[in-house]
C-alpha cells in the first residue's frame, strides 16, 4: 500500500462519514441526491462480491464492510427515516437510474477481462462508479444554495479519485505486472467529471464566497 | 494474484 492509495481511501472514507454525520446530526438530506447514493450502494454491492470468495487483508475487508454499511445507511435515512425523508427534494433529483445503469451493464457485458459473473459485475461496478456522481452534480447545479457540507462531500469524493490516479501511476512504475486499463479509463473519466466542480470550488475558496455553480 | 489485477483496491 502506497501513500496515495491510503490517502485516497481515507479521503473516500471521510467523504462518506461527512455525509452520514451531516444527515444524522442535522436530520436533513437537503442537497443530497438519493439517485447517486443508490447508485453507490449498487456499485459497492456488485464490486465487493469477492468478500465471499477471496480474502485480501483485514484492512480490505473492514473498509469494504464500512462502504457497504454506510452507503445502505444513507439510502435508508433518505428513504425511510421519518424526519430526514421530509427534507429530500424529489422534484429536483430527477435523473433516471436506468439511463446510467443500463449503458454500464451493456458496456460491462461487452468489455471485460473475463466473462464470468463476478468479473462482469466487478467491471460493471467500475463503469457505474465513474458516472454515479452525475445525478448529484445535476442536483448541485439546480440547487442555488449549496451548503458547506454538501460541497465538501463532493470535493472529497473528487479528491479520492484524483489520489487513486496518482496511486495507479505509482504502482505502474513500482509493480511491473500492474496493468489494468479498464480501471484506468473508468477512473480517469470519473475524475474528469469533477473538473468543472473543482474549478468553481477553488474559485469560491480563493475568493472566500459561497459556492455556487453556474446555471 | 489480487495485487496484479488491481483487485486489492477498493
Amino acid at each position: 500500500m502506497n501513500i496515495f492509495r491510503l490517502a485516497g481511501d481515507m479521503t473516500h472514507l471521510v467523504s462518506v462519514l461527512v455525509l452520514l454525520l451531516k444527515i444524522h446530526t442535522i436530520k436533513s438530506c437537503a442537497g443530497i441526491s438519493l439517485k447517486t447514493q443508490e447508485l453507490y450502494a449498487l456499485v459497492f454491492t456488485t464490486r465487493y462480491l469477492d468478500l465471499f470468495t477471496d480474502y485480501i487483508s483485514l484492512y480490505n475487508t473492514v473498509m469494504k464492510l464500512i462502504f457497504l454499511g454506510s452507503s445502505f445507511s444513507i439510502v435508508w435515512y433518505i428513504r425511510r427515516h421519518k424526519i430526514v425523508r421530509r427534507s429530500y427534494d424529489k422534484d429536483q433529483d430527477t435523473f433516471r437510474h436506468y439511463f446510467i445503469v443500463l449503458p454500464c451493464l451493456v458496456l460491462a457485458l461487452l468489455i471485460h477481462h473475463k466473462f464470468t459473473f463476478k468479473e462482469v459485475m466487478w467491471t460493471f461496478s467500475l463503469y457505474l462508479e465513474a458516472v454515479a456522481i452525475l445525478p448529484q452534480l445535476v442536483l448541485l447545479q439546480r440547487t442555488r444554495n449549496i451548503d458547506n457540507l454538501t460541497g465538501q462531500y463532493v470535493f472529497l469524493l473528487g479528491a479520492y479519485r484524483a489520489l487513486y490516479i496518482l496511486n495507479w501511476i505509482y504502482r505502474h512504475y513500482t509493480e511491473p505486472h500492474y496493468v489494468h486499463w479498464i480501471t484506468w479509463i473508468a477512473g480517469i473519466v470519473q475524475t474528469l467529471l469533477y473538473a468543472d466542480f473543482f474549478y468553481y470550488y477553488f474559485q469560491s475558496w480563493k475568493n472566500n464566497v459561497k459556492l455556487q455553480l453556474p446555471a | 494474484t489480487a495485487a496484479e489485477s488491481g483487485k486489492d483496491e477498493l
